[in-house]
């Protein structure tokens, strides 16, 4: 132990321990989530390979895709169901890899089973939870992001045999973007404009099969491929799609909430925004993410500030801890404070996101704008805080933050995406700006 | 917006936007974590009274709501920013008054909640002074409260980030180390370097000595 590190710790005027139950939610959970942990930290199948950051693209997804899939078993056979446990099994095996199949487990199977009617449960549920149907979310077009209804791919219904008929009309329409659509998916839920009697309906989510579910190749109509390297997120096969005249089942609507009949009369949904509930559902729980890479940050930068000693402070003394400089403690503290915020806010987000969850799925949809609107707002909120934050610690870490050993890189990658996707954050916080007027 | 300034039924989430925006601030040396969500409060309806103020102005000036709206967005992501800093700092002030933990433990998380109040005060001065909601006096109360509780901190900053309870495995740091045995695990690390499997790379070869022969 660094006799820095070792005094710090005898100093402290509290028990850290309770702190962690706080954020955890108590000793129980905190036992479970070592527990976990330890499990993965222990696995020898998940030890082995090198470090991240001397690997290739195609080593890092292959890697992922071997890691995931081995702990998404290996929680399986410890009856592990809990995601957030589930999560913390997965990122101590696998750390700060993204997951080839995040979209699968976080909104490819959520989605059907918020928004998929009961035939439909039964009949895609157990397969994608056997892994013969790994599915995306396809919603992101190359000219389309946080605007939903600007979206241009078409669902057309056509009553002669009751199937719709999908296309990505221009090079703009393309969904782009998507996690796990480039290689690993062989279905998706495509976001897209429905079109019935020869009228637009608005957007709603199609069930599309994109590859051969024995052969794993392209199905008729469909082309999609991986989009390139990106800032982070390369163990990720972040994909393109192109419909040409895909023809799918009328059975292959989400219709929980909005329906097309067989002579194609549309019912429309009691709220329009209610198709928004898995993008709801993920910006609640973007809040405790960014708590999470923020204090993982904070950790790195604080340690090391012990650690670092740095410029005598009187002629010929010694060298002082670098974290005894105020201006050092100016920069990390205030952080260290924000992280704790943001893990307490998230906590209140998602248990929020909870009540009023139940309150939909009883048909109550009175809440639904302001769960949207504080969702919106404290996922953009937390994902500046976050962002800046990791640049601020790394800087704190002088040179050696600027090196991948230092692990702060892959945090700002594998965090700062959150400022852009499910929603950009400039326009998360015009859609509080309007809740806002609008109460 | 109307419905606040009809006084109207309104949610809790926001019933503090409807407030006096004449009254001034509470603050005093001790700098109470009360008088600091105050501040946040007002901030943000104040910021929300303006943006609306202006939308108004602009309609009345022969522009459409929705022309008033796209002209004014950049007050209105000033208020929605405010609104969400004020729901955070509600949050956390909130969780640490009702934390069942001890004394000790109390005290040094309101000194963080403390602390994220006043650095967020102090990084958006502007907006708490413009309309003379803290008086200079008050203002230099918080800096030096800020100043006290980065020393406060200081001997549990360690014992804080440790609360956080993450494996070395899952931060992968070489900086980051429970045991803080930094300066070995960085050469540990860069002897993975690819760079390193042979003592004279081909490149050599084929780019530095022929450089160095013509």
């Amino acid at each position: 132990m660094n006799p820095d590190l070792a005094q710090e710790r005898r100093r402290a005027t509290f028990d850290p321990e309770q702190v962690t139950s706080l954020l955890y939610r108590g000793p129980e959970n905190v036992r479970k989530r070592r527990y976990l942990q330890n499990a993965a930290i222990q696995d020898q199948v998940l030890r082995g390979s090198k470090p991240w950051a001397f690997q290739s693209r195609v080593e890092q997804y292959e890697t992922a895709l071997q890691m995931f899939i081995y702990m998404m078993k290996k929680l399986d056979e410890m009856g592990v169901t809990d995601p957030l446990e589930r999560m913390y099994y997965q990122e101590a095996g696998a750390p700060h890899y993204y997951n080839p199949m995040a979209l699968h487990t976080g909104m490819f199977i959520p989605s059907i089973e918020k928004q998929g009617t009961k035939e439909q449960k039964e009949r895609w549920l157990p397969m994608a939870r056997s892994l013969q149907l790994i599915g995306t979310y396809a919603q992101t077009e190359m000219g389309h992001g946080t605007f939903i209804r600007g979206l241009e791919t078409t669902a057309s219904y056509d009553p002669s045999n009751q199937e719709f008929v999908l296309n990505s009309p221009t090079v703009t329409s393309m969904k782009f973007w998507p996690g796990g659509l480039g290689k690993t998916s062989n279905c998706c839920l495509v976001m897209a404009q429905l079109i019935t009697q020869g009228k637009k309906r608005g957007i709603h989510l199609f069930f599309v099969q994109i590859r051969d579910l024995k052969t794993h190749r392209h199905m008729p109509g469909v082309e999609s491929g991986d989009i390139g390297p990106k800032f982070g997120f390369n163990s990720n096969d972040n994909g393109y799609l192109k419909l040409s005249n895909v023809r799918i089942p009328r059975e292959n609507m989400l219709m929980r909430y909005s329906k097309v009949l067989e002579d194609g009369t549309y019912v429309p949904p009691t709220n329009q925004r209610i198709g928004y509930g898995t993008m709801v559902f993920v910006r609640a729980h973007i809040v405790t993410n960014s708590a999470r890479g923020l204090s993982k940050a904070c950790v790195i930068a604080i340690r090391y500030s012990a650690v670092r000693r740095q410029t005598e402070v009187s002629p010929g003394g010694p060298e002082a801890q670098i974290i005894d400089y105020q201006t050092q403690q100016y920069k990390l503290f205030p952080l260290l404070a924000t992280a704790y915020a943001m893990y307490f806010t998230g906590r209140y987000a998602e248990d929020y996101y909870e009540q009023i969850a139940s309150e939909i799925e009883a048909g109550n949809l009175e809440s639904l704008n302001q769960l949207h609107a504080v969702c919106a707002g404290l996922k953009a909120f937390s994902t500046w805080a976050c962002t800046a934050g990791i640049e601020t610690c790394r800087l704190c870490c002088g040179g050696h933050g600027y090196s991948h050993a230092s692990g702060i890189p892959k945090l700002y990658t594998y965090y700062t995406p959150g400022c852009t996707y499910e929603g950009e954050n400039n326009v998360m916080m015009l859609q509080v700006a309007r809740f806002l007027m609008k109460i | 917006y109307p419905d606040i300034k009809r006084g109207g039924p309104i949610h809790e989430f926001v019933q503090y936007l409807g407030a006096d925006l004449t009254q001034k601030s509470c603050m005093t040396e001790e700098v109470a974590l009360g008088c600091l969500l105050k501040a946040f409060q007002h901030r943000a309806a104040r910021l929300l009274s303006d943006a609306a103020a202006r939308i108004e102005n602009l309609v009345r000036s022969g522009k459409s709501r929705q022309e008033a709206w796209d002209a004014s967005t950049v007050a209105l992501t000033w208020a929605a920013k405010a609104y969400c800093h004020t729901f955070v700092v509600r949050t956390f002030s909130q969780i640490v008054s009702d934390a069942a933990v001890d004394k000790s433990t109390k005290d040094v998380l309101t000194a963080l909640c403390k602390l994220y109040a006043i650095d967020g005060i102090i990084e958006n001065l502007g907006e708490f002074i413009e309309d003379g909601f803290f008086s200079p006096h008050q203002v230099s109360f918080l800096k030096n409260k800020l100043a006290d509780l980065l020393a406060e901190i200081r001997p549990n900053a360690v014992a804080l980030v440790d609360a956080f309870d993450y494996p070395d495995k899952t931060l992968d740091s070489c900086l980051g180390r429970y045991d803080g045995q930094v300066y070995p695990a960085l050469y540990e690390y860069a002897k993975n370097s690819p760079f390193n499997e042979q003592e004279v790379l081909d490149s050599y070869h084929k780019f530095i000595k022929p450089a160095q022969t013509e």
